[in-house]
């Protein structure tokens, strides 16, 4: 449906940040939760071919057209869930992890997610004491259409709220902390089932780490001011 | 001349305990490679932690089974080197002129240090992060390589109280990793707190160009009828001339079950 290719040169040893121009679609297929209509997925894929050495490298993702909100709802206090516009009722199931020796194949991810889909769930908690899930993981709750709620690696118990009281402050390595959440964030953004990230289990982050959390987190700006000037394009 | 494109490294790995291995990493991957299976070395599950490579040797009961758990030994009772071990795996890759090639580990638990044909490459702290280490120029010229990975566990792994507990005695929250591997009030103790190559192991290929993380976000309008794809991706010129390139998007409706690409 759409193919569009871009020149542009990168000097020796350098990295470049490349932003493409937006694509436009008209009624593109959207992907919806399960129970709410069709996952639908599109196929993207981006190359990158050198003048005088041909194709370099290429990247392929499914992708799904959603958009996904979340706010407090003032009448009951919990967290409401909108996916392209529409409420959502929650059915969700808590994930802790798929196996306790971390044999995590793409069937076992498979057979487990298909289940949870079976059982009629539309989201799965993963657990700030567990696993940041794996892009397996993600790609079938994008294929069964699971929202997927995913914590960072905070727990009350083990930072600041257990008994014994512990780690008041989180873990030593803060830098090590805020490196592995961009490292995962950069590894999971694009899965159409990623619905919200949480800051741990029962327990806000220590104030640096959760401040960078929602710093690397937050709609960047030029989708804001999309949003707030729909008829700019 | 190599495939463009990502080779998985997950077979005919070894594993060997770090305490009954002498040769270091440099010797393992250049004079004193292991030959197989032989004691101290055995076949080992990559991706997957120390205990599901034990496991798969019979060397520890099954731990989902009964009071199995049990019987294994924490390892806070056996000190960390316990749990620290060698992998050990070959693979063959041929480059042409201007390609290039890195290992990736998608996560490791905790640490790590990487020795390909005798270089040695750190795996820093963090059971959470991507490992990507430029291999183009320590791969052996006849395409056979040699590799060995020596992983530590956490930090602290910490010790299970004799009431047991949610997170044991906490200490495991002191590093980035995964906490319920102390015991919950819904899980026992894991003994090796998940130490291993825990995730993906692969090679990719690519020319004077590699792409990373693209990010996309579709954006919407007019009750959904108008969408914009928002697509960023990071170039990086992997070669010491400059490169003129033509950067690629193609979008394709994912098909029906019932549609067939002909």
């Amino acid at each position: 449906e759409h193919h569009h290719s871009y020149e542009l040169s990168v000097t020796p040893g350098s990295l470049v940040h490349y932003t493409l121009p937006p694509l436009f679609f008209y009624k593109p297929n959207l992907w919806w939760p399960n129970g709410m209509g069709k996952q639908s997925l599109y196929n993207i894929e981006i190359s990158v071919d050198v003048k005088g050495f041909g194709e370099s490298d290429s990247w392929s993702h499914q992708f799904g057209f959603r958009k996904i909100e979340s706010t407090i709802d003032q009448a009951t206090g919990g967290r409401l869930f909108r996916v392209n516009g529409q409420r959502v009722f929650i059915r969700g199931g808590n994930w802790i992890l798929s196996d306790g020796l971390l044999r995590l194949s793409a069937k076992r991810y498979m057979t487990d997610i298909k289940f949870h889909a079976d059982m009629n769930f539309n989201m799965l908690r993963c657990w700030g004491g567990g696993l940041a899930e794996r892009p397996e993981f993600y790609h079938y709750c994008d294929i069964y259409g699971l929202l997927v709620w995913q914590e960072f690696w905070i727990t009350g118990d083990c930072d600041g709220r257990g008994i014994p009281v512990s780690n008041p402050n989180g873990p030593l390595d803060h830098n090590l902390f805020l490196l592995c959440a961009q490292d995962t964030i950069k590894l999971l953004r694009n899965h159409a089932s990623l619905a919200l990230w949480v800051g741990g289990n029962e327990q806000t982050p220590p104030k640096d780490i959760n401040s960078a959390l929602m710093n690397y987190l937050k709609l960047h700006p030029l989708f804001k001011f999309y949003d707030e000037n729909s008829n700019v394009c | 001349m190599a495939t463009l494109g990502k080779m998985k490294l997950d077979s005919g790995w070894l594993a060997a305990r770090s305490t009954e291995v002498e040769a270091t990493g440099v010797q393992l991957t250049t004079t004193t490679p292991p030959s197989g299976p032989s004691s101290p070395w055995m076949e080992a599950a990559v991706p997957g932690t120390v205990l599901g490579t034990l496991l798969k040797n019979k060397l520890v009961p099954d731990p989902f089974y009964g009071l199995n758990n049990e019987a294994i030994l924490d390892i806070a009772d056996s000190g960390r080197e316990y749990y620290t071990f060698w992998f050990f795996t070959t693979f063959e890759t041929k480059l042409m002129e201007n390609q290039h090639a890195a290992l990736n580990f998608r996560g490791i638990n905790y640490s790590g240090k990487a020795y390909l044909n005798g270089h040695e490459r750190i795996l820093p702290k963090g059971m959470f992060r991507r490992h990507s280490l430029d291999i183009t120029d320590i791969l052996n010229p006849d395409g056979k390589n040699l590799l060995a990975v020596i992983i530590y566990p956490p930090d602290h792994p910490g010790a299970i109280p004799p009431q047991g507990g949610q997170g044991g005695d906490h200490e495991i929250g002191k590093d980035v990793a995964a906490q319920y591997v102390e015991g919950w009030d819904w899980m026992t103790p894991i003994r090796d707190r998940n130490t291993g190559i825990w995730d993906e192991v692969s090679i990719s290929i690519t020319g004077p160009i590699k792409l990373s993380d693209p990010h996309l976000v579709s954006s919407f309008f007019d009750n959904y009828k108008r969408a914009y794809l928002h697509t960023t991706v990071d170039l990086e010129n992997k070669s010491s001339a400059p490169a003129e390139c033509t950067l690629t998007i193609q979008v394709s409706a994912g098909l029906d079950e019932e549609i067939f690409l002909l």
